[in-house]
């Protein structure tokens, strides 16, 4: 028996909508440390990673491992019929081939259940090593959203480069060329404001808009969001979600030919 | 001119 009650269901929608654009399908493994999902979009270009801990949940129950292939289209279906007040208790019996979604009215006046059919999906799981990476960048999730959403308007790809002083982020296309540059600022009012800087040495890398404005639907899920980059490596894009987990994206740079 | 590299090419499957 599987059972994971959210009091706070908002958080579930959330996590839905921030990678419903990139995947169409994937498998959310459930064991008594919590809840993961790893999978690559079908160009094999980027990978969502998350994980929300059973602590995180106000009831956890999880007596063996299930593996829950979900069509996420369908799911954010179901999802979109919970209010985000509601309370969000997902159920799936041991071997099941489906699983229940409840959704509970604060006041507890109105119960809803969504039973979906789950699917056998066939993943592919990467082992992904830990690095040390030469920049790590910690800055607004809205600010981040904001630039990619920019300069996406000016080219296909955007060259992120890290130096001690700043992140800059440039893209440049026919219309011409666009730069945005961040300095570190750590002595701001709000710590969630800051632009926090981390560097070993130098990078300047780059990456397509189109995969980049897709993350930044995670932005609602975290105030900070945190850019781990090495040279000729993917980037990690993280969203840390409070007392829960985390959702991260790899993706994967473009090369000069 | 730049082209995209795959995940796959960085990450093994396990």
């Amino acid at each position: 028996m599987f059972e994971a009650r959210l009091v706070q269901g908002a958080l579930l929608k959330k996590v839905l909508e921030s990678i419903k654009d990139l995947l169409n399908e994937a498998t959310w493994e459930c064991a008594a440390t919590g809840i993961s999902l790893q999978a690559m979009d079908s160009s094999h270009v980027s990978l969502v990673a998350l994980n929300l801990r059973s602590d995180g949940f106000d009831k956890y129950r999880c007596d063996r491992n299930v593996s829950l292939g979900m069509n996420l289209t369908n799911m954010a279906k179901i999802m979109k019929c919970a209010s985000n007040d509601d309370v969000i208790t997902i159920k799936a019996q041991d071997d099941a081939d489906t699983v229940t979604f409840v959704f509970e009215t604060p006041n507890q006046e109105k119960i809803s259940d969504y039973e979906m059919k789950l699917m056998n999906l066939d993943t592919e799981h990467l082992g992904i090593p830990d690095t040390d990476y030469s920049c790590i960048v910690k800055m607004p999730s809205v600010e981040f959203q904001r630039i990619c959403r920019d300069l996406s308007q000016i080219g296909d790809s955007v060259v992120i480069s890290c130096t001690k002083e700043g992140v800059k982020f440039s893209a440049a296309g026919d219309l011409g060329t666009g730069n945005v540059k961040l300095a570190q600022n750590a002595n701001v009012d709000k710590e969630e404001e800051a632009v926090v800087i981390e560097m070993q040495e130098p990078v300047s890398l780059t990456f397509a808009c189109r995969y980049l404005n897709s993350f930044t639907k995670a932005t609602p899920l975290a105030p900070q969001v945190q850019l781990s980059m090495s040279s000729d490596v993917p980037l990690v894009v993280e969203y840390k979600l409070e007392d829960m987990g985390y959702v991260r994206y790899y993706l994967a740079p473009k090369i000069e030919d | 001119n730049e082209s995209q590299t795959r995940l796959d090419s960085f990450f093994k499957v396990t």
